[in-house]
């Protein structure tokens, strides 16, 4: 499902160059759940980046689901991301202007699929426990609750992958234990899931672990850099 | 140093008012290391943005190193915040258009305390593991790099009250270590420390912890709600 060879991103910077991922081999299998750890600045969301076709590597191959991501163009890649990938950001990425139905309306939105997408967004919110928080805007919701309007607003279009960067950094453990029911129930379904964490408890339901360390893979479960 | 009596905060919303903070009482000695913990939505950012003097109660009394806070002027509370008070923002707010050095340097330049104010910047980021990354933007900056300037910038006025909203949420558990060592070295320097955090282990390293549920504390430890 996603095969990756050599990959490298570096970011020039005037003090000298960044080498975030320095050539990195990975191959996760449809329908696998995996966790990618490593410490802070190890590359672990320029490598989501990647994967998600937010960014482009500077050298290497990305095959998805048997395609070479590089040969597709721009409208393809959109078309990829908005279908078939969920993407849970980091720093949540939500649009301050819209409140939480909006945001997590908005794929099915880019999707062209508009009808039920309101019930279909109240849904996603309810799963995540925020049905009473529904008309609040980011910035009249807890951390922990931007968090889980992210997450409702990777799932919404109920992709085929999903990737979450850090999913439950800013949650308690009895919110983290619910938002990892939710991902195994989604898995049980078939989903791809790729978990970025930092939390060994969450790192430990996924059935392997990729190691990220200065940019490649240190531990490589089946098929990592050996 | 801090003590918080039947402190109340309600947000008004077109669907009903949200009644973050019910009645909150705290007593904090000055010199103590504290922990405040609580499920997400359970009112911490709302009670630490009181604490920090940066939102007002809707009733109730905050007494700040004896004296009543409501009596300050915006004057008076703004030298506070910049001098007496460093705050860790649960979303870091760093300025987006300054780089790490420049972001860590703000505090000083707000107290007028501009003389070396760049070398002590630099030396809070080395105390936090970034002296590589002081040029960098915050979108330049991992997760956890962007914590990490956040921290630097709020100890960078070596001030007395340590505000720190989930501090080691973005890291893994070594930076969050090395982070946690920081703490305890600026407690042993006498300084009052207060830590929201998810993060049990954190928890666990702090003198004694209050938990805060439906916006009222639950286990007093000595001086809270019974
Ligand atoms: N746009 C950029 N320009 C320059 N350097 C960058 C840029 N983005 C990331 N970096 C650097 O690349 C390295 C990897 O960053 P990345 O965000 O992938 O780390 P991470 O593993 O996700 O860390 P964290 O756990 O803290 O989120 C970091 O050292 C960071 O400073
Ligand atoms: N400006 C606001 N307008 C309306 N409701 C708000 C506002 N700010 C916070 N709330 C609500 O008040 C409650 C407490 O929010 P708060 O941010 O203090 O929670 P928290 O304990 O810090 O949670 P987390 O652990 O997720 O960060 C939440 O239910 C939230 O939706
Ligand atoms: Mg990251
Ligand atoms: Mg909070």
């Amino acid at each position: 499902m996603v095969q990756l060879e050599e990959i490298r991103k570096t970011f020039p910077m005037e003090a000298g160059p960044v080498y975030a991922l320095r050539g990195v081999n990975l191959h996760i299998k449809r329908g696998e759940m995996v966790a990618i750890t490593g410490s802070s600045g190890s590359g672990k969301t320029t490598l989501m980046n990647i994967l998600g076709c937010l960014s482009s590597p500077d050298s290497g191959t990305y095959r998805l689901a048997g395609e070479e991501v590089s040969n597709l163009s721009q409208q393809q890649l959109a078309t990829i991301r908005s279908r078939r990938i969920g993407f849970v950001f980091q720093t949540f990425n939500l649009l301050p202007r819209l409140n939480a139905l909006q945001n997590v309306e908005l794929p099915l939105l880019y999707a062209r699929a508009t009808a039920g997408a309101i019930d279909r967004a109240r849904h996603a919110l309810e799963r995540v426990g925020l049905a009473d928080r529904v008309e609040h805007f980011p910035n009249q919701l807890s951390g922990g609750q931007c968090q889980r309007v992210a997450i409702a607003r990777a799932l919404v279009n109920e992709p085929s992958i999903i990737l979450a960067d850090e999913p439950t950094g800013a949650v308690d453990s009895v919110t983290s234990q619910d938002i990892m029911k939710l991902f195994h129930s989604l898995h049980a379904e078939g989903r791809t899931i790729i978990i970025v964490t930092h939390d060994q408890g969450v790192a430990a339901q996924c059935e392997r672990q990729i190691v990220l360390k200065d940019g490649t893979v240190t531990i490589p479960g089946k098929g990592g850099n050996s």
